[in-house]
């Protein structure tokens, strides 16, 4: 692509391929064996209309510290990420508040089941209806959609783990103060998610497909943040007082 | 930025666990 740079050897992707994986591994949150044990057990319909039945507040405070908790494990990945430490600190906070819970919507189809369009949600699989009572559902719905599609690309977990790196690693966030460091991590990235999918030999249009997401990914956290700012309107003392600090600092 | 994001900074600042 014309890039002046030296060429990236394949002992070198190799070795990128190895460290991104290793961090997802270790802070993924649910080993796969874990989740296997769950035996994909879901809510019974009198615990569905439980949550149902919660007041519209307690389900979004519930949900914002499920995302919360989600996202501190992130955080751990990226400071495992090859490079991501390297960069200048305002970058790093650049990175993580615009790419965060893009990657837990990633992470998210290792905890999905798509026969029964469920996800694992406070101890068990819940479908879409369980999150009614936060006035979301066209929001919840395509996140639903999401997490089914990019399951249907049956993603390995290194693959996972290229992908969830080249989503956070992302050159065009707005504030970056180093942009050309991290477009060559990115780009970097990118080279180790094409070796990686080479090496598994998938076919050609995954790649393609997987870059697709990124534009998903995108929409669907600008529409958290409206939903938020919405709730927000109405219950401005909810947030303040019971939402995770970390949450409010990213999407408040 | 950092003033801001107190608590990410200090999550980034923390050692790798």
């Amino acid at each position: 692509n014309g890039d002046a740079s030296p060429p990236v050897s394949m002992a070198e992707l190799d070795h990128l391929v190895q460290i991104i994986s290793k961090s997802h591994l270790e802070t993924c949150q649910y080993l796969r064996e874990e989740l296997q044990q769950m035996s994909w057990q879901s809510f019974l319909q009198d615990e569905v209309e439980s949550y149902q039945n919660k007041p519209r507040e307690a389900m979004w405070q519930l949900c914002a510290v499920k995302i919360t908790e989600a996202i501190q494990y992130v955080v751990e990945f990226a400071k495992r990420i090859d490079g991501f430490m390297d960069l200048c600190q305002n970058d790093q906070i650049v990175l993580l508040k615009a790419g965060s819970l893009e990657v837990v919507f990633v992470r998210m189809c290792r905890v999905f089941d798509s026969q029964n369009n469920a996800v694992y949600f406070d101890g068990k699989f819940a479908g879409p209806d369980v999150f009614r009572a936060l006035g979301c559902d066209d929001l919840i719905t395509s996140v639903f959609d999401f997490a089914k599609s990019l399951c249907s690309l049956h993603l390995t977990e290194d693959e996972l783990a290229l992908f969830s790196a080249f989503v956070l690693l992302s050159a065009d966030r707005s504030w970056l103060q180093e942009k050309l460091q991290v477009e060559k991590l990115q780009q970097k990235t990118q080279l180790a998610l094409q070796h990686v999918l080479q090496k598994n030999h998938r076919e050609d249009g995954v790649l393609n497909k997987l870059r697709c997401k990124v534009a998903v990914l995108r929409s669907l956290c600008s529409r958290h943040t409206e939903k938020l700012s919405a709730f927000r309107a109405v219950y401005p003392d909810i947030v303040r007082t019971h939402f995770p600090p970390l949450y409010k600092e990213l999407f408040g | 930025l950092k003033e801001k994001h107190k608590i990410l900074h200090q999550l980034l600042q923390n050692s790798t666990s």
